[in-house]
């Protein structure tokens, strides 16, 4: 089974 | 003082279907290089990731930089009111809390205003990395929706695999299965047909067929889309606009616990 990750899981918060 | 002119404002009108279902608001971040839009999808699933730079204007001044928060719906109503043919210019005071917008028709004998009341948007910016990506997919990005369309039929994700053969895009679900194949083209009579495939190292992600189909509203403005891909990492899927700049749109893969 398959989890959508959050896009700011890859790109930090700047 | 800010003031963008575009002569070709069907590019603006473009750009804003190619965001408008995606976010609801947005910053547009105006510095002497050009305007600058970063922005996540209310999930936060994706990123959209915006440039057009000054040049493509046919007149450009930014005094200081300017961060103008825009509600993206009513954006949207107002470059509605603008004709495919019209010359678009944004302007705005310094510290103003509106923009205006100038539409001129091609002779200049309509020209109409229309001001939209800017919003404070407190929005987290992201950094994004440089990344040297393992397989970089160019193809013409009709054929890129067409896929996304066919495949959002059979289930809720695509799994996009990339070898130096080529570029499978798959999906199942109850109804079954469904195998989109691309080889690479040899030779095409038009470069905007061609299919070109940049491996390294061969990947396979998943991604939510919903967000794809939302990127693919950026299919007008330009014949080819490149995707980009690395294992683990987001999606990159960038659709250049003309001279002025290009679309960027990110996508967290799907992955397994």
């Amino acid at each position: 089974r398959l989890k959508q990750k959050g896009i700011h899981r890859f790109f930090p918060v700047q | 003082m800010f003031e963008a002119r575009l002569v070709q404002g069907a590019l603006l009108k473009k750009v804003m279907e190619a965001i408008k279902e995606l976010l609801n608001e947005a910053s547009f971040d105006c510095a002497h290089s050009g305007i600058l839009l970063q922005a996540m999808d209310n999930s936060h699933v994706s990123l959209v990731s915006l440039n057009l730079r000054r040049e493509g204007f046919d007149k450009y001044r930014c005094d200081r930089n300017l961060v103008m928060g825009m509600n993206l719906s009513s954006m949207s109503k107002i470059l509605k009111c603008a004709s495919n043919d019209d010359i678009i210019t944004m302007k705005a005071q310094d510290n103003a809390d509106t923009v205006t917008f100038v539409f001129e028709s091609p002779k200049q004998e309509k020209i109409s205003d229309y001001e939209m009341k800017l919003t404070n948007l407190d929005q987290d910016h992201l950094g994004i990395p440089e990344t040297e990506y393992s397989c970089v997919i160019k193809l013409p990005s009709a054929e890129f929706a067409r896929i996304c369309r066919d495949l959002s039929q059979f289930g809720e994700s695509i799994v996009i695999s990339c070898t130096k053969e080529g570029v499978k895009f798959s999906a199942a679900g109850d109804i079954g299965t469904a195998n989109i194949k691309l080889a690479q083209t040899a030779t095409v009579d038009k470069e905007e047909d061609a299919v070109m495939v940049d491996m390294q190292e061969p990947v396979t992600l998943t991604f939510a067929c919903k967000y794809l189909n939302m990127f693919t509203k950026a299919t007008p403005l330009s014949p080819q889309v490149c995707l980009s891909m690395s294992p683990d990492v987001p999606l990159v899927v960038e659709y250049k606009i003309e001279d002025i700049g290009h679309i960027r749109y990110y996508l967290a893969p799907r992955i397994g616990d």
